[in-house]
């Protein structure tokens, strides 16, 4: 089609977009190479803090990765989930799809899987992340994503158990009354 | 997060996702960026589409594969971007988040919902030096 070759992304991350058109239109890679080096850049340069170490940390002030991709004539897939300690989160997805038979690995097992692939552990924590994991605690941990436990997930920062049925009863009955 | 589609110049389509999730999520969660038909899904035969937004909402719907399927019954990639996003809509009429959606073609198109104008980046023989297009949201 006249539309070929082509490389789009989500938000204006415009050097992962170049990359990954430079590869497919003047390199002549498959469109597999292209997904991974123009993700690639974005790992590389934390577009937007929201792809790559240093972003993101969760109530541990840990920053850990997840990455998919996807070949549409083969059908194979590869990726990883909560990725901790490696960087190159699409490249650990692409060797998933190419060494295994498998489609997703996860957490702590992904990076020994990725240290047999070559990849190197690092620390993906930057004071960037840690201050904000910092400013996200001084803020009593709000926002956060609990429900339904105690102390009060909006007012009190965690560790956190499941209301017990006595707390539900008195929920009932404080919030559903005429 | 970054979600990506590639289609090559032998009309080879890929599609991926890189991401560090949400801020302060609770540990050991994962998002939909890595979740096939989720944060992403392609096929040779018809075209890829690709997602970012609120993922703990949106790989409940799979619009990823959603697009794809719709494209592959004929619609237009704005037509099956669109009903991915409305399908999500009509239960999370709150939630935040985009698709894009590629024919092998090379025809594409994004839609939105919860979003100021989404942004998205294209490289492709129309936009050889590359163009940030946004949309609307639904």
């Amino acid at each position: 089609g006249v539309g070929l070759p082509i490389a789009i992304n989500t938000w204006p991350f415009t050097n992962a977009t170049a990359t990954a058109w430079n590869a497919v239109y003047r390199r002549n890679l498959s469109a597999i190479d292209a997904v991974e080096l123009g993700c690639s850049v974005c790992e590389r340069e934390q577009c937007d803090l929201t792809v790559g170490y240093g972003g993101s940390p969760d109530e541990d002030g840990e920053t850990t990765l997840d990455a998919f991709i996807m070949d549409g004539v083969t059908m194979n897939v590869g990726a990883v989930g909560a990725l901790r300690g490696v960087k190159s989160a699409i490249s650990v997805a692409r060797r998933v799809l190419e060494h295994t038979q498998h489609s997703i690995l996860v957490g702590e097992l992904a990076t020994q899987f990725a240290l047999q692939m070559g990849f190197q552990v690092e620390n993906l924590t930057t004071p960037q992340s840690r201050e904000m994991w910092q400013s996200w605690r001084t803020n009593s941990c709000q926002p956060n994503y609990w429900m339904g436990v105690e102390p009060d997930p909006r007012q009190q920062c965690g560790p956190y158990q499941p209301l017990s049925s006595t707390s539900d009863r008195f929920s009932q009955a404080e919030y559903s009354h005429d | 997060t970054i979600s990506m589609v590639a289609i090559d110049r032998h009309g080879h389509v890929a599609v991926g996702t890189s991401s560090n999730g949400a801020n302060h999520k609770i540990p050991g969660r994962v998002g939909d960026a890595p979740l096939v038909g989720a944060g992403g899904y392609a096929d040779g035969t018809v075209g890829a589409a690709a997602c970012t937004g609120d993922g703990d909402v949106m790989m409940r719907f799979l619009p990823s594969f959603l697009a794809v399927e719709e494209m592959r019954r004929g619609s237009s990639p704005e037509d099956a971007a669109k009903t991915a996003i409305s399908r999500i809509a009509q239960y999370y009429p709150t939630f935040s988040g985009a698709i894009i959606a590629v024919n092998i073609r090379g025809e594409y198109a994004a839609s939105c919902h919860g979003l100021d104008n989404f942004p998205y980046s294209v490289h492709s023989p129309l936009h050889p030096s590359g163009v940030v297009l946004r949309v609307p949201c639904v």
